[in-house]
């Protein structure tokens, strides 16, 4: 599923 | 972290160090758009508000915070240290071409509509144009130094291998986020489309460049 505003990138 | 993404990211920072170092050794910012580096200046403010939020991992915060400073070094170096050098009669690109269209996108295409969300969707899209006034430049001047292919080459590995991550992370962790896909699909794409568009430009070598 699409887990949203999980920004744990760059 | 998996190693994708780890290599996408040290290519990143080899890009803007390679931008650096370029305009330290010798002390002009000739070939280089300060309109592509005020985007990405905002492309990491607006990105990385959430350092103030949210932790991810030391490794997360430290790439941020190189982020933002060196690119807001880089925008020092350009309109105020090596300003004689800018060669702003060649940055012709329109910013608010790209700014606005940007803007409203992610008013309107987000995860949230709250402000913090929406600045992290404009900084997606900004990130997948900012590159723009740099190829116009260059696609201009009709001459492209060696450190500017390098730069450009890393810089489109670096989201081409996210690609590859996010692949990755769809089929190990089920996670996916499709603005950022789209986004990086595009950036993509702007990339290959410019060392297109810019086949035929001269490769030349600067006065100052020649040092070991």
């Amino acid at each position: 599923a699409q887990d949203e505003n999980l920004h744990d990138e760059l | 972290m998996n190693i994708f993404r780890f290599a996408a990211d040290l290519l990143h920072v080899f890009a803007i160090a390679t931008l650096l170092l370029k305009i330290w050794n010798t002390r002009s910012c000739a070939g280089i758009s300060g309109k592509s580096q005020i985007l990405f200046g905002l492309v990491y403010v607006t990105r990385y508000l959430d350092l103030f939020t949210t932790y991810v991992s030391l490794y997360n915060s430290v790439m941020k915070v190189f982020f933002v400073v060196t690119s807001a070094v880089a925008i020092f170096l350009i309109y105020v240290q090596y300003k004689k050098t800018y060669e702003h009669d060649l940055d012709l690109f329109r910013i608010e071409l790209l700014l606005l269209p940007c803007a409203m996108l992610s008013l309107v295409i987000n995860h949230e509509d709250i402000v913090l969300e929406v600045l992290w969707t404009f900084s997606t899209y900004l990130e997948s144009v900012a590159i723009i006034p740099q190829l116009f430049m260059v696609k201009k001047s009709g001459g492209i130094e060696k450190f500017m292919i390098r730069y450009l080459i890393a810089f489109g590995s670096y989201r081409a291998i996210y690609l590859i991550n996010w692949a990755y992370r769809y089929i190990m962790e089920s996670h996916y986020d499709l603005i950022a896909i789209f986004a990086g699909i595009l950036q993509t794409i702007i990339y290959i489309l410019g060392f297109f568009l810019l086949r035929g430009v001269k490769v030349v070598v600067s006065d100052k460049e020649e040092e070991p």
